[in-house]
């Protein structure tokens, strides 16, 4: 899922 | 980018904008809590370990870099500026914040996405960054009163909160597989936290009378 994508947000 | 997180991330550095011009034009840190500040500067250090692992674009890496500074800044400031630093209200920011960092950390070990070291700390920054306002609410509950620009630096960070809720459920709707379980559950507690002291603050301005949060 997403959630262990990379971080994009500050 | 979104224009939801945009605008958060743009009253976020207002946010620190307006404490800095604060701090720069009074010569003065009345009202401000160290406490609520060096928990900043520890989220920033410990969300941004992907600094050194992950680049995402220059707008993501300088902005990163500005909040670890600026924080790092103000906190040096209160600290150390000869001037600055007596006006901290010491006897009045007497928060107990290591346990805020201790149960933070205690939580990231049980709730992260991934088992590593760099997941854990951007967890544990999550769950602190939720909380870190709460000094700042005592010291303010015990002063009793607010000026107008501490009053606008908590405003712009609640509404950089608010923001980024708006953000996560735009992301949410258009992209697919898009969850943010640990992000999500604590911008929500921490928006409720800006939110309350903000019907307080409200009451005690319309009333012209002394801010008074509940005990």
């Amino acid at each position: 899922s997403s959630s262990t994508d990379v971080k994009d947000e500050l | 980018m979104n224009i939801f997180r945009l605008a958060g991330d743009m009253t976020h550095l207002l946010s620190i904008l307006v404490l800095l011009l604060k701090i720069y034009a009074t010569k003065s840190c009345s009202g401000i809590s160290r406490k609520t500040q060096e928990l900043y500067a520890i989220v920033f250090m410990a969300r941004y370990l992907d600094l050194f692992t992950d680049f995402i674009s220059v707008y993501n890496t300088f902005m990163k870099l500005i909040f670890i500074a600026s924080s790092l800044a103000i906190v040096w400031c209160m600290r150390f500026h000869p001037v600055v630093r007596r006006s901290y209200d010491r006897e009045l920011d007497t928060f107990r914040y290591f346990f805020l960092v201790g149960a933070s950390f205690a939580l990231a070990l049980v709730w992260h996405d991934k088992f590593t070291l760099q997941e854990v700390f951007w967890a544990f920054s999550i769950y602190l960054e939720a909380v870190a306002i709460l000094p700042q609410l005592v010291l303010l509950q015990r002063s009793g009163n607010v000026d107008n620009l501490t009053g606008q630096y908590v405003f712009f960070l609640g509404a950089y909160r608010a923001f980024y809720i708006l953000n996560w459920i735009y992301r949410y709707m258009t992209e697919p597989r898009f969850t943010r379980w640990i992000a999500g559950i604590s911008g929500v507690v921490q928006t409720a936290l800006y939110a309350d002291f903000f019907y307080y603050y409200f009451i005690s301005w319309k009333n012209n009378s002394k801010l008074k949060l509940p005990a």
